[in-house]
């Protein structure tokens, strides 16, 4: 089973 | 204030038509250095970055930052509504509510002027690390939307693999599996069909169909896609804007995706 990863755990608000 | 002429309004109608399903509002943020927007989809797994820098415009005017906060579903319906060779000029006051759009047809004989409310978008600014990537693959734009395309028949998850003799696109679902293998090739009659890869070692991540048909609506704007993978971390799917094949281009319109993982 895969898991869809979010985008917030790579790119951090600036 | 802003204001700013493209010649071809077709570009920023191809622009808005390819993100307007991804992401409903965002903030065109206005600089001396050109227009830019970035914005992530509801759901926070992709990101768009829209780079179009001021040489790429006829006239670019741009007394002090704006923020242009614009429903991109909205601002297509009115660029739906210039013609094929028509130019179009944005323009917008410092604080004000609305950003005007004119368009006028080659030999100017026929005007035509809007009105897109703004709106007050709540965004933060990501940070998008400058990275290199494992991986790159060039290709036709509209290959990519053709294997994107099919491999949504079978699945709704795809694996991009790359070696270095080619890009493999697998996918498998309840009715079966399927995969597409492109070989590199750089010797074809059609520069735009070439696919070349550059990579340091063999890569393989997994993606969600879904999105990257989102992303293939941007095929329009040019006929070649850079594709940039490194182990973990999101794919970036590339195409520029006011430029020709993949030479460098004026602009730039990414989309950034968060890969699946096993849990």
């Amino acid at each position: 089973k895969q898991k869809q990863k979010s985008l917030d755990s790579f790119f951090k608000p600036k | 204030m802003f204001e700013a002429t493209l010649q071809k309004a077709s570009t920023l109608k191809k622009v808005i038509e390819a993100i307007k399903d991804l992401v409903t509002d965002g903030n065109i943020e206005v600089s001396e250095t050109g227009m830019n927007l970035q914005a992530m989809d509801s759901s926070h797994v992709s990101l768009v970055s829209l780079v179009l820098h001021t040489d790429m415009f006829e006239h670019f005017r741009c007394d002090r930052n704006v923020t242009l906060g614009i429903n991109l579903p909205n601002f297509a319906k009115i660029l739906k509504c210039s013609g094929n060779d028509d130019s179009v000029t944005l323009k917008a006051q410092d604080d004000g509510e609305n950003l005007a759009i004119v368009f006028e047809s080659e030999g100017q004989e026929r005007v035509s002027e809007f009105e897109l409310k703004l709106m007050d978008i709540d965004a933060e600014s990501l940070g998008i690390p400058d990275q290199d990537y494992n991986t790159n693959v060039k290709m036709s734009s509209a290959e990519f939307q053709r294997i994107v395309r099919d491999m949504t028949v079978l699945g709704d998850t795809c694996s991009i693999g790359c070696t270095k003799e080619g890009v493999k696109f697998s996918v498998s679902g309840d009715l079966g599996q399927g995969n597409i293998t492109l070989r590199q090739t750089n010797s074809v009659d059609k520069e735009e069909e070439a696919v070349t890869i550059e990579m340091d070692e063999p890569v393989e991540l997994n993606f969600a169909l879904r999105y990257l048909g989102f992303f293939t609506k941007a095929s329009p704007l040019c006929p070649r896609v850079t594709i940039s993978m490194s182990p973990d971390v999101p794919i970036v799917v590339a195409y520029n804007v006011g430029g020709e094949k993949d030479t460098e281009g004026a602009g730039s319109l990414s989309f950034y995706l968060a890969p699946k993982i096993d849990e």
